[in-house]
Order: C-alpha cells, then sequence, then structure tokens
C-alpha cells in the first residue's frame, strides 16, 4: 500500500507541476489535460480507503490551485464559455467528473444566473461513479467545493440563482446518493474479510455525516423545513438501508448535528424511526443520547427551555415503550438502562414531578413482571442499570424521606439477590446520616425500615 | 453557455437502491 | 518546342472564402478552400512561362468530382466533370492570365477521405503539348448542408441477456448534426452479473465495393467511459456525449454506388473478468450550416 500510494503521490505532484507551468503560460487546455492525467490517479482499485483519502486529499489541493486561476481568469474578464463542455469530452468519467465539479464550481462562483440548473446537473452526472469507495469521494469533493456556494435564501432572487429548496434537493440527493454507496461496500469482497471492511466503512463513515453538516449550516432550514422535508428524507434513507452500522452512525449524527429545539419538534418522527432499526443497533445509545441532550437544553440558562406544551417526559415516556415493544430482542439490561435514561429526564427537566419518577419505577416493575423476572443475578449487567436506578432519587433528593413518595420505588427490591439490596440499604441509610435526615413520624419510620430490611433481618 | 440537459431519470425504489447486489 | 511553364490557379474569393480541414490518405491534415453544392467557381489561371516561348495544343481547366478506391487505383470515378477551354492552340510568347468560370456547379456529395476510398472534388489545368502535357491541380473541399431533420425520433430500447443483465438505453435523438450532443440514460432493469465500467464508443463503418466484394472497414473513433462500477437494479446512468469533440462526417449512404460510411453508438459493458457485453445501434449523422 506504501509503495503504491507513493507512486501514486509521485505521479500526482509531476502531472500537477506540469498544469500550473501551463496554467501560468495561459496554456489553459494544455494545463486542463495535465489535471486530467492527475485525476487519473484517482482511479486506481488497488488503494485501501485510507491510502486512497491521503491520495484524494493531496489531488484536492492541487485542484484548488486550478479552481483559484480559473477564478481569477474569469475576474479578469477572459471569457470561458465553453469551459463547461471541453471539460466534457475527457473519456475517462472520473478525471471528467472531477474537472466538470471544479469548473462548475468557478462558474457559480463567478455568476449566479446559472447557479441552481448548474448544482442540479453536479449532482445528478455524479451518477456515473456507481464504485463506492470512488463515488463516495467524488460526491464529498462536490460537497466540500460547493460549502459556500448553496443557495440559502427563502425565495429566488435573480433568475436562476435559486433557492434553499434547490439547496435542500442538492445535499439530500447527494446525502442519499453516498449513503447507497456506503452501504453498498458491506457487499464488496470475501465474506471473510467482513470486519476489516466494516472497520473501513466506519473509517469513512464522516464522508456521509457531511451532508447533514451541510443541511444545519443553511440558515434557511428552520425548525418547519426540517420537520416537514429535511428529517422525514434523511429518516426515511436511514431506516430503509437497513445497515446497522449507517443506522447507528446516522442517528447519532442527527442528535449531534442539528440544535435541540428541532429535536423538540420532532421527537415523534425521531423516536419512531428507532423502533424500525436493525435490530443489531444500540437504539438505547441513541435514545439516551437524545434524552441527554434535550436534559442538558433544558438545564441551560441561554435557551428558553422545554415549551411547556410540549409535554416531553409523556412523549419519550410513550415512545419508549413503543421502541421496547417493537424491538422484542433488546436485552433487558437496555430497557431499564432505558428507564433510567427517563428518570434522568424526569429530573433535569421536571423536577418537582416526583409523580414522573413514580412512573417510571412502577413501568419498569411491569417490565419484570411481563418478563418473568424473578431475581436479577448480582453483578449481571441488568442488576447493575436496576441499582445505578434505585440510587438516582436518593442522590437527587438527599431525602430518603421524598424517596418514601415514590411507590413504586420499593417493589423493585424485590428482584434483586441478596447482595445489591444490602448494598443498596446501606446507601440509603448512610445518605440519611449524610443529610441529617429527621425521621419524625412513624409512618416514616416503618417506611424507611421496610425499605432497609434486608439490614433489619 | 451551460450544456446540462439530461433525460429524466426514473426514480430507483428505496429496496433497489439499498438491496444486496444480486 | 519551348520552355515549360508553371500553372497556377488563384481563386476570385480566396481572401474571403473559408477554407477547412481534411485529413489526407497519410493521416495528415490539409487546409482546402470550402464549397457547397450550387456555388459557382471562378478564379483565374496564371501561367509563368520559364522560357521564352511556349507551343502547345490547348489550355483547358477542369472541375472534377470523383471517387477513388484504393483497391482500385487505375480506375478513377467521376460522377462530375466540367471543362472550359482557355486557350485554342497556339504559341505563348508571354505569361499569361486566364479567367474563368464554373456556374452553379452540382456538388452532390461531401468530400471524404477514408481507410479504402476517397471522393475528391478539384480544379485542373492542361497544357496539351506535343510530347508531355503541362498539368496542375487544386483541390477543394465540400460540404454538404442538411436541415433539421423532419422526423428526429429517440431510440428507446430494452435489451438483455436472460436471468443476467437487462438494460433499458435511451438516446435523445437518431439523427444528430456534428455538434450535436448526444443525451441519453442507461436505467438497470436486472443486474446479476459483476460489471466492471461501461462505455459508449463510436464507430464508423465505411462499406466499400458490393455485392461478394463488399469490404466493411471499422473504426473504433470514440471511447467514451459512462460509468464506472457496479450500479443494482433501478439505477439510472446519465450520458452527455458531445460530438464536436471528435472528428466525424456525416453519414453516407452508398455515393454513387461505390461506398457508404455510416455511424453506430456501441454500448459496451465489461464486467469483472473482461467479458463484453454490447449493443450497436446506427445513428445518422448530418451537417448543420453554420449560423
Amino acid at each position: 500500500q506504501e509503495k503504491l500510494l507513493d507512486d501514486a503521490m509521485k505521479e500526482v505532484k509531476k502531472q500537477s507541476f506540469q498544469m500550473k507551468r501551463c496554467l501560468d503560460k495561459a496554456k489553459l487546455m494544455d494545463g486542463l489535460k495535465h489535471a486530467s492525467n492527475m485525476l487519473g490517479e484517482l482511479r486506481t482499485s488497488m488503494l485501501s480507503p485510507k491510502c486512497y483519502y491521503e491520495l484524494y486529499m493531496s489531488v484536492c489541493d492541487e485542484l484548488r490551485y486550478l479552481e483559484q486561476h480559473l477564478c481569477d481568469e474569469f475576474t479578469k474578464g477572459h471569457k470561458m464559455t465553453d469551459l463547461y463542455e471541453l471539460v466534457q469530452y475527457a473519456g475517462n468519467i472520473v478525471p471528467r467528473l472531477y474537472l466538470l465539479i471544479t469548473v462548475g464550481i468557478v462558474y457559480i462562483k463567478s455568476s449566479s444566473t446559472s447557479k441552481k440548473d448548474i448544482l442540479k446537473d453536479l449532482v445528478e452526472m455524479c451518477r456515473g461513479v456507481q464504485h463506492p469507495l470512488r463515488g463516495l469521494f467524488l460526491r464529498n469533493y462536490l460537497l466540500q467545493g460547493t460549502r459556500n456556494t448553496l443557495p440559502d435564501v427563502a425565495e429566488e432572487g435573480e433568475e436562476g440563482s435559486g433557492c434553499i429548496t434547490d439547496a435542500m434537493d442538492f445535499i439530500l440527493l447527494n446525502f442519499s446518493e453516498m449513503n447507497k454507496l456506503w452501504v453498498r461496500m458491506q457487499h464488496q469482497g470475501h465474506t471473510r474479510e467482513r470486519e476489516k471492511r466494516e472497520k473501513e466503512r466506519m473509517e469513512l463513515r464522516i464522508l456521509v455525516g457531511t451532508n447533514l453538516v451541510r443541511l444545519s449550516q443553511l440558515e434557511c432550514v428552520d425548525v418547519e423545513r426540517y420537520k416537514k422535508r429535511v428529517l422525514p428524507e434523511v429518516l426515511e434513507q436511514v431506516v430503509s438501508c437497513k445497515d446497522y452500522i449507517a443506522q447507528e452512525y446516522l442517528m447519532e449524527c442527527i442528535i449531534q448535528v442539528f440544535p435541540d429545539e428541532f429535536h423538540l419538534q420532532t421527537l415523534h418522527s425521531f423516536l419512531k424511526a428507532c423502533a424500525d432499526l436493525n435490530s443489531n443497533v444500540n437504539v438505547k445509545n441513541i435514545i439516551i443520547a437524545l434524552i441527554d441532550r434535550l436534559a442538558l437544553y433544558a438545564s441551560r440558562d441561554d435557551t428558553t427551555g422545554i415549551p411547556s406544551d410540549l409535554k416531553l417526559f409523556d412523549i419519550f415516556s410513550e415512545q419508549v415503550a413503543a421502541v421496547v415493544k417493537a424491538r422484542s430482542d433488546m436485552p433487558v439490561e437496555d430497557v431499564v438502562a432505558l428507564q433510567v435514561s427517563l428518570i434522568n429526564l424526569a429530573l433535569k427537566c421536571y423536577p418537582e414531578r416526583v409523580d414522573y419518577i413514580d412512573k417510571v419505577l412502577k413501568n419498569t416493575n411491569e417490565i419484570f413482571q411481563k418478563m418473568s423476572v424473578e431475581k436479577l443475578k448480582s453483578n449481571s449487567p441488568v442488576c447493575k442499570e436496576l441499582t445505578r436506578m434505585l440510587k438516582i432519587p436518593i442522590d437527587t433528593y438527599n431525602n430518603i424521606l421524598t424517596v418514601l413518595e415514590l411507590k413504586s420505588y420499593g417493589g423493585l427490591f424485590e428482584f434483586l439477590d441478596y447482595e445489591p439490596r444490602k448494598a443498596i440499604s446501606m446507601y440509603i441509610i448512610n445518605n440519611a446520616l449524610d443529610h441529617n435526615t429527621m425521621v419524625v413520624n412513624q409512618e416514616a419510620v416503618d417506611g424507611i425500615l421496610g425499605l432497609v430490611s434486608t439490614l433489619v433481618k | 453557455e451551460t450544456d446540462t440537459r439530461r433525460l429524466n431519470v426514473k426514480k430507483q425504489t428505496l429496496d433497489d437502491a439499498y438491496a444486496a447486489p444480486a | 518546342f519551348g520552355g515549360g511553364a508553371e500553372i497556377d490557379i488563384v481563386l476570385d474569393d480566396a481572401a474571403s472564402r473559408k477554407q477547412a480541414e481534411i485529413k489526407t490518405e497519410d493521416g495528415k491534415k490539409e487546409k482546402l478552400f470550402l464549397f457547397y453544392d450550387g456555388e459557382s467557381i471562378s478564379g483565374k489561371v496564371n501561367v509563368t512561362l520559364k522560357g521564352k516561348r511556349l507551343e502547345h495544343q490547348g489550355i483547358r481547366i477542369e472541375f472534377v468530382g470523383q471517387i477513388e478506391l484504393y483497391y482500385d487505383r487505375g480506375n478513377h470515378h467521376e460522377f462530375t466533370s466540367l471543362v472550359k477551354e482557355l486557350a485554342r492552340p497556339g504559341e505563348l510568347a508571354n505569361s499569361i492570365s486566364y479567367l474563368f468560370e464554373f456556374q452553379n456547379v452540382e456538388k452532390p456529395y461531401e468530400s471524404y477521405t477514408g481507410a479504402n476510398v476517397k471522393l475528391r472534388y478539384y480544379l485542373k489545368v492542361t497544357i496539351t503539348k506535343r510530347l508531355t502535357d503541362t498539368t496542375k491541380e487544386m483541390d477543394i473541399l465540400v460540404h454538404t448542408l442538411s436541415h433539421y431533420p423532419e422526423v428526429n425520433s429517440s431510440i428507446k430500447m430494452e435489451v438483455g441477456i436472460e436471468d443476467c443483465l437487462h438494460i433499458e438505453f435511451e438516446y435523445n435523438k437518431s439523427k444528430y448534426h456534428l455538434k450535436d450532443v448526444i443525451v441519453g440514460k442507461i436505467y438497470f432493469l436486472l443486474v446479476r452479473i459483476k460489471i466492471k465500467h461501461m462505455e459508449l464508443a463510436i464507430i464508423k463503418r465505411e462499406t466499400t465495393g458490393s455485392g461478394p466484394n463488399t469490404f466493411n472497414e471499422n473504426e473504433t473513433l470514440a471511447k467514451y467511459e459512462i460509468m464506472d462500477g457496479a450500479p443494482v437494479r433501478g439505477e439510472s446512468i446519465p450520458i452527455r456525449l458531445f460530438l464536436s469533440g471528435y472528428e466525424l462526417t456525416p453519414t453516407m449512404r452508398d455515393i454513387n454506388k461505390k461506398f457508404s460510411v455510416r455511424y453506430y453508438l456501441n454500448l459496451v459493458l465489461v464486467d469483472e473478468e473482461e467479458r463484453r457485453y454490447f449493443k450497436q445501434q446506427e445513428i445518422v449523422l448530418w451537417r448543420k450550416p453554420d449560423k
């Protein structure tokens, strides 16, 4: 690989040197010929994705020179009206499309009158490269090159300049084609190389995710456009691709890349999609990531907080139940972890609503009963999750008397084995002692001693 | 100045798009 | 009999008449004056004496259109021949110029230089002498123009190999002018082979001879890669091929019953084991008048 890459880089350097020399001497056609030769190195099938990436970056640096030169020529008033056609004479498709994208970007930067048409043309013509690795990098070049040129206005000004709809069309099509190529990589090569392929695919994930980043950077993509167009189309691709690597990455990418205000308005769609994901996807982590983000959002001073008409806890509660129901093979510890995250949500967003915590505890109880769980083995993952869940109210309220208000709290102790039950009992007592919790009535005494009955016995 | 003529494309179904090569 | 003479043919509109290039037999290019069917050809013939005098049996200029088959060089098939007498038999004491004009000359076919046949038009001045004639030829180039074909349907077809590969290909026209653009697409209906890439080739077929002596010479003028990698069902691959990037001539059918030049688009799919699957389709090329 090193040798192959080295040879390719040498050729790129050689051709780019010639290209620059010709461009500096105003020999445009000769310069383009050398650029085409240079781009011919990207036709290789011999390089691993990592090495191909290095080659690609080197080529992109050189293409930036060409782009700048052409822009300068336009600025000087040298009309190059046939350039869009001329670069399409190239016989091999990979060099041809890289040149077409470069020239297209120059045209867009120099004049807005055909921006819409050119953007559409570039993203459509890239269909010709169906090779997953080469196609991904080509479309990445398109995406990066157009990052400052996408029309970000609500309505078209000058004819042909395009508007936000055109920008969304462009990115969403590019995203769907890139996701398709990325997912298709799993079928390349022998089954015995599956792990290696998956690792390589993970290295390339950011190429696909950058489309979502670009969408999030468009100022005119407001919550309405996000809700009606962006998220439904992205989720459609994510769910339909059925590939667990793509799904896991893209769902987390959506959460990270788009603002929390958007997530608050699209919870139903997002969480419904979670229920439809491949069974190998760690849905728990996705939902927890979203809950954690929104919980953080709610607690920040510089935001308006959760809108009062948005019943965030109810929505999550309902959707998590739907996800758990749809994914019957979800490990029980993941189910409990989801309940833990609901408790965290309730505590961060609705700290006064003790009944929300109780509801989650009750749900957890019902889940264990439905699953016919009797005793959880000590140190099992589910036992650890349950223990974590039981500690949260203690740590949050620092008042055992408030914990006693949670009617469903004590019932969960029955599922713990001796050691964890003892441990949590000690945790309760220590908390009461540390915080000088005064127990002032018999009812409370009975309640506490009931909770720590393991120690009493 | 820019010839961007193309024929209309039949939309590929999602099942086909993400299907394993046959 | 006197010394020799140099002959020089100068067209009246040499300064303003357009020139165009044509390939010579040895593959080089030459520039010639461009004429169209029906145009008159006029100019002057300069005869420059080398010696003091020249005795001759007559001086004439001819306009000739001929087809030359390389395997039969001895026989030139003249389809057009016009003659003008410039001078009756006599003696030239000084260099002299003669004016000539061929009015509204029919030039029914386009000039062509191919692998096995050549069609050319030329002016030929002959000074007939007792022993050896002195001649001078000047080739001209003729282009035949067409107007937009009344019927220009697209080509759309489904082809395939059962259970293996089915595609629908479409080209926007069946008749293209020489600076036209082939706009098309390939739609994959079934893909059960591992495709490496797909290309579109432009093939020129020159046919000479007739009956059992028919000879076809195929030349691939262009190979244009339209797809890299393997598609799946439902994929549509765009085609945009600019013909002005290639050296093409109009389609020539059964020219003076001597030869034809036809063009084909050859769609070729190559699989991982270098097997080639192809579909050839004839297209008609025509020459559009310049603006």
